[in-house]
């Protein structure tokens, strides 16, 4: 799991068993004492694997969208909960978006992907040795080192964990943009996420956008996904484009591209892969 | 629920604040003390587990 605190921002990411929106309350509470009034607000998740497993009163999306509507306040206004499905039954993204007025963000996106059925081979790699008598952060950099991961943005500063007796999560640091990784590597459940932000403005210095194909194409070969959804939030169209354009030369076909508008953001697209048949 | 506890798919919430205080919005929310993020963290049953920043934000990895 992940936290981000920018000036004007705060973007926190757990694992899917806990009680995340319980967060707001005490976060509006210590941004009012620093006379800073929430203008936005988003929530996203895939669909949960242990879907029963789900801390009540948080225990489906209709709960999640129920408790964001009266926890929020009333000026964000322009309001919008969207289930956006894919063609694989297992994979759906569910966004809730507010805020206080239509006008569009500045000019981040997001680009989150989530990876199942994760290769063997690979995810043993994010299993701790036992007894290995090192820190979760030793740990955690051996991890970054053995599969790579360093690689994904050679720019970036890494913070890594490696939990016990496996699990892995990173956070890497370039400017202004993060991304961040968390792994649950088990057989049977293998999990793999990955997430970065940018500017739809990078591609017109070199305009291609090829960095950030290269790097979503770097990350998911970490992990070689037999699935894989990817949705983009961004004011442009041009980012959910370049994402086939990494996904495919894996071997990753598109099943699904699901497309909505969400007042201040611009538009979620949410497109599955999987891998082509041997 | 897998051996770890984990359960892989994440959520994720953002949130973005606005100001009067042009000078302020340059520190804004990281002046939000290491102990009152801890309480906030303690709500969603997480703790810091490794942190690191630079100009623009903090970073944090978390363990449930």
């Amino acid at each position: 799991s992940s936290l981000f605190v920018y000036p004007t921002k705060i973007i926190i990411k757990t694992c899917g068993t806990t009680q995340l929106l319980k967060s707001i309350p005490p976060l509006l509470h210590h941004a009012l004492n620093l006379g800073l009034t929430l203008s936005y607000c988003r929530y996203t998740r895939g669909n949960f694997i242990f879907p029963l497993s789900q801390p009540f009163p948080h225990t489906s999306f209709h709960d999640e969208a129920l408790y964001l509507e009266n926890t929020l306040p009333n000026h964000l206004c322009f309001r919008k909960a969207s289930v956006m499905p894919s063609n694989l039954p297992s994979h759906a993204w569910h966004v809730f978006s507010a805020c206080d007025q239509t006008r569009l963000l500045p000019d981040f996106y997001t680009v989150e992907i989530c990876m199942t059925e994760l290769d063997r081979t690979l995810a043993r790699k994010f299993f701790r040795r036992p007894g290995d008598g090192k820190s979760g952060d030793a740990a955690g950099k051996e991890m970054t080192e053995l599969a790579g991961i360093n690689k994904i943005n050679p720019n970036a500063l890494v913070c890594d964990f490696g939990f016990d007796p496996c699990g892995y999560s990173m956070n890497g640091i370039d400017g202004d943009r993060y991304s961040t990784i968390h792994v649950t590597p088990e057989d049977g459940y293998s999990y793999a996420s990955f997430e970065c932000v940018g500017s739809i403005y990078d591609d017109d210095d070199d305009g291609d956008g090829e960095d950030l194909v290269r790097m979503l194409k770097r990350a998911v070969q970490v992990f070689r996904p037999a699935k894989v959804s990817v949705s983009t939030t961004s004011a442009s169209h041009r980012v959910w484009a370049r994402v086939v354009g990494a996904m495919e030369p894996l071997g990753l076909k598109c099943r699904s591209c699901t497309a909505d508008e969400f007042p201040a953001i611009g538009s979620v697209v949410f497109q599955t892969f999987t891998a082509r048949r041997k | 629920m897998a051996v770890s506890g984990f359960e892989g798919f994440e959520k994720r919430l953002e949130l973005h604040f606005s100001g009067d205080d042009p000078v302020f919005l340059n520190v804004g929310l990281r002046q939000i003390s290491f102990d009152s993020l801890e309480q906030v963290l303690r709500e969603v049953q997480c703790t810091v587990v490794s942190a690191v920043g630079n100009h623009y934000f903090d970073a944090y990895v978390l363990s449930e």
